[in-house]
Formats: structure tokens, C-alpha cells, sequence
């Protein structure tokens, strides 16, 4: 464990609550791509299997649980709450999401640490993470205004996996560790709100709405 | 530096 590890889930968990927050305070989820949110769910369900195969960790275990237990919820929400899945934008979150699952789950088949189950859908939950935010990023750029805590989860989402990326090159100094499969994900997954970013911190700094083209 | 496939991060 080092501080960019625990920073980096902290802000994860913090982007988690921020859009439980808005979809509970605000009883909208206007902004909040629903397909992003159903591959999440896919991420942590293939990823935390292991939750009854290996030994329970004092710190990984409660997340996984609060992870999983927030996804679903917030799924919940937007496909069965009366009130919030009239705000869902049906029409703007057009990303075919299911087209990014096959390449995923073909991907994981072939470059795994092992070749198991566990191992498999393991490597297939990384590569889908990598790529889940794109329908979101797309719902964006259609938004015509970006509400400050869309922009917040979307914001904190990103900057969790670019201070796992910290995290990765600190262990491979001082831990001699070595992951690719993670690394090359969690590279690509950062670039992608490469642009985001650009965006965000300029209409942070101008104090403006934020806009995406 | 090894590849272990032991997973201790979320």
C-alpha cells in the first residue's frame, strides 16, 4: 500500500458518492450515460469474483462490497426510479456499448495472467474499464450544459486511474512489480479523458460553464 | 520483477 493507491481509491469512492449524491439530492440523472453505468456494474461483478475464492482483505474486501453495492444501486436507479428514469437521457446516450464488451471479452481470452476463469474475466473487467467511460464522454459532448456534479464524477472518475498509474510506476521502483495488462489499460483509460480534462480545468480556471465540442 | 496473478488491488 502506498499514498497514490490510497488517494487514487479514495477519489474513486469519491466520484462513486458525488453522483449518488446528485441522483438522490437532485432526483435526476440528466448527464449520467446509463450504458457507462451498466458496464460498470460488468467491471466490478467480473472483477470482484474473487471476493469468494480468496482470502478477505481488510482493505480491498469492504470495497469491493461498496463498489459493487453503489453500481447497482445506482443502475437501479436510473432504470426503476420512477422519478429519476424520467430524466435519463434515452435519446442522447446512443453509444453502442455492447460493441465494446465482445473486443473486451475476445482481448481478455487471449492476454491473460492465466488462462482460469478468475483470470480471465479478470483481465476482460480491466480491458472494459479501460473503455466504459466512452458512452459517457459521448452523452457529454451532446449535453448542452454540463451540470457541475456531472462534471465533478466525471472528473474525479479520471483522475482516479491517473493516480493508479502513480501508484504503478512507485511499485515498480520500490516494489520491483511489474503488471502490464493493468498498465496498458490504465494508460489508455487515462487518455481517453485526456481531452475531458483539457476542458474541465480550463472552465475550472476561467470560472465558466463547462463545454465539450 | 515477477507477474504475479495474485490481484491486491482493486
Amino acid at each position: 500500500m502506498n499514498a497514490f493507491r490510497l488517494l487514487a481509491d479514495l477519489t474513486h469512492l469519491l466520484s462513486i458518492i458525488i453522483l449518488l449524491v446528485k441522483i438522490r439530492t437532485t432526483k435526476s440523472c440528466a448527464g449520467i450515460s446509463l450504458k457507462t453505468q451498466d458496464l460498470y456494474v460488468l467491471v466490478f461483478i467480473s472483477r470482484y469474483l474473487d471476493l469468494f475464492t480468496r482470502p478477505l482483505s481488510l482493505y480491498n474486501t469492504p470495497f469491493k462490497l461498496v463498489f459493487l453495492a453503489t453500481s447497482i444501486t445506482i443502475v437501479y436507479y436510473m432504470r426503476y426510479h420512477k422519478v429519476v428514469k424520467q430524466t435519463y437521457n434515452k435519446d442522447s446516450d446512443t453509444f453502442k456499448h455492447y460493441f465494446l464488451i465482445l473486443p473486451c471479452a475476445v482481448l481478455a481470452f487471449f492476454i491473460n495472467p492465466k488462462f482460469t476463469f478468475i483470470e480471465v474475466l479478470w483481465s476482460f473487467s480491466i480491458y472494459l474499464e479501460a473503455v466504459a467511460i466512452l458512452p459517457q464522454l459521448v452523452l457529454l459532448q451532446s449535453s448542452s450544459n454540463i451540470d457541475n456534479l456531472t462534471g465533478n464524477y466525471v472528473f474525479m472518475l479520471g483522475a482516479y486511474r491517473a493516480l493508479y498509474l502513480l501508484n504503478w510506476i512507485y511499485r515498480f521502483f520500490a516494489e520491483d512489480v511489474v503488471r502490464w495488462i493493468p498498465w496498458i489499460a490504465g494508460l489508455v483509460q487515462t487518455a481517453l479523458y485526456a481531452d475531458f480534462f483539457y476542458y474541465y480545468i480550463k472552465s475550472w480556471r476561467n470560472n465558466e460553464r463547462l463545454k465539450l465540442p | 520483477a515477477d507477474q504475479e496473478a495474485t490481484h491486491d488491488e482493486l
